[in-house]
């Protein structure tokens, strides 16, 4: 792919944030 | 090298790269370390009358494309234009010269002359605010499903920003000009950084 904020693994990041704390609580 | 583009990132917490470690470790180190920072930019944005009113998909598109733009804003203070030094946030303090001998180049001179434009505007705690926001929404449109909204929401806090920097510094009406003339700088910034990651990639 040609998108750096997948090669940074950015997009999870900002959906896990954005989505709220229910998935970052249970990492 | 791999390791050289990692150490030179002053959103590193590790700059000292342990040897032992493989390029697939060394790479989750460093998402560690700039994790917190961009939830920090999320958080942000949530605040941002408006951006959640944006449908979701719009607003990772943003964030996803401004995120970096955000943090050169959030942390052009990092860089020590008349010490000739960008402090990481680990808390070490790098001077040009060594950061050079890390594969910086232009990128980093590029760096160092926003800074320095930008510390230049003095800008007040509430004005680098808005104009952070501003950053955000004014991101590369590739990906936006809304645009008209992103428009919208962009002319509002244009505004709102126009009349904060006119309010605080009434007498100098190109004030505004040269703030926003910090957003294309950002885009070619974020251009600059999006290149050298990409050359950078871990399967």
């Amino acid at each position: 792919f040609s998108d750096p904020a997948s090669n940074l693994g950015l997009e999870d990041i900002i959906r896990k944030a954005l989505m709220g704390t229910v998935e970052e609580r249970q990492e | 090298s791999r390791k050289d583009i990692l150490l030179a990132c002053p959103m590193n917490m590790h700059p000292q790269t342990d040897p032992d470690k493989t390029p697939q470790e060394i790479w989750e180190d460093f998402s560690l370390s700039f994790t917190p920072a961009v939830r920090e930019v999320v958080q942000f944005a949530k605040h941002i009358p408006g951006f959640s009113s944006l449908s979701q998909n719009d607003q990772i598109t943003l964030l996803k494309a401004g995120t970096f733009e955000v943090l050169m804003v959030r942390f052009a203070s990092l860089f020590n234009v008349k010490e000739k030094t960008v402090t990481f946030i680990s808390g070490t303090t790098y001077s040009l010269e060594t950061l050079k001998n890390m594969g910086m180049g232009t990128l980093l001179e590029t760096m160092f002359d926003f800074s320095e434009k930008l510390s230049a505007l003095e800008l007040s705690a509430e004005e680098l605010s808005l104009f952070t926001a501003v950053v955000l929404v004014s991101t590369d449109r590739y990906g936006i499903q809304n645009v008209k909204s992103v428009e919208m929401l962009q002319d509002n806090l244009i505004k709102a920003l126009r009349t904060l920097v006119s309010k605080n510094a009434p007498g100098d009406v190109s004030r505004f000009t040269k703030l926003l003339l910090r957003l294309p700088e950002l885009r070619t910034l974020n251009n600059m950084h999006s290149e050298k990651l990409l050359s950078f990639r871990i399967d």
